[in-house]
């Protein structure tokens, strides 16, 4: 590995931590502040009466805002800018939408089961419009048993880190170049993990299985909304969001 | 590439 002694490690675990929090969007002491701001009984009702097409495309916005903030994430990290283009676009591509899912727990309340979502917190019924109860609920229990480990920032940072560089994603050029730094990162992780006496998350955190059959599902939503809105998602969802999911 | 504008455009721009 490049990284080889540990004060090599020890750099590695500072940029990644530092990467992520110049690039997490909203400060996890902002998003337990505002715990306490629900929304009302109105707003989800209006939320709920608006129709599939205007909630698709906020969401659209939304997940596009989080994934520019993923990227920049990518950007920071140590090594990223050292692979091909080619390389860092089919890890964005892959990861992108798996990296928010995980920071996705950091928005979410376990105690009423909400989420924080365009300033307010709410449950899954915010989301009913979408039209794919199915999925939402895929995605609140994904972030129930991901904070369900009260994973600490820097862990975040790290296992993110990890989602992002995977030597094993399909169509890679320099796929050693990526297995050196995803083996560079693992042993950042774990040497974070021992530090602070925390090894047995490891074995908790969720199969990779997981986020990529979230993203599946995603997928096949988004593929049977364009079927029927094909306007829609070519006029007004963002153009990122279309290059990367439709 | 051009599959990939927006993507490359980010990727080329400076970290702001």
């Amino acid at each position: 590995a490049p990284y080889a002694s540990l004060t090599e490690i020890e750099h590695l675990v500072q940029n990644v931590c530092k990467s992520y929090r110049e690039t997490c969007q909203l400060r996890l002491e902002e998003l337990l502040r505002q715990r306490a701001n629900l929304f009302s009984r109105e707003e989800v009702s209006s939320y709920q009466r608006k129709s599939e097409w205007e909630m698709w495309e906020r969401c659209a916005h939304r997940l596009t805002e989080a994934i520019q903030h993923v990227v920049e994430f990518a950007k920071r990290l140590s090594g990223f800018m050292e692979l091909c283009q080619n390389d860092q676009i089919i890890l964005l591509k892959a990861g992108a939408m798996e990296v928010v899912l995980v920071r996705m727990c950091r928005a979410y309340n376990a105690d009423n089961h909400t989420v924080f979502f365009e300033g307010k917190y709410g449950g899954v019924e915010l989301f009913r419009a979408l039209g794919c109860g199915e999925l939402i609920g895929s995605i609140f229990d994904f972030s129930h048993s991901l904070s369900a480990l009260r994973l600490s920032e820097d862990e975040i940072a790290l296992y993110t880190a990890l989602v992002l560089i995977n030597a094993n994603r399909p169509g890679l050029q320099e796929k050693r170049k990526v297995e050196q730094l995803q083996c560079s990162l693992e042993l950042a992780f774990h040497h974070h993990l021992c530090k602070t006496h925390r090894q047995g998350v490891l074995a908790q955190l969720p199969p990779k299985g997981r986020l990529r059959s979230l993203c599946s599902q995603h997928l096949e939503k988004l593929q049977v909304f364009q079927h029927l809105h094909p306007i829609v998602v070519q006029a007004a969802f963002p153009p990122l969001y279309k290059e990367l999911f439709s | 590439q051009e599959k990939h504008r927006i993507l490359h455009k980010l990727l080329q721009n400076g970290n702001s």
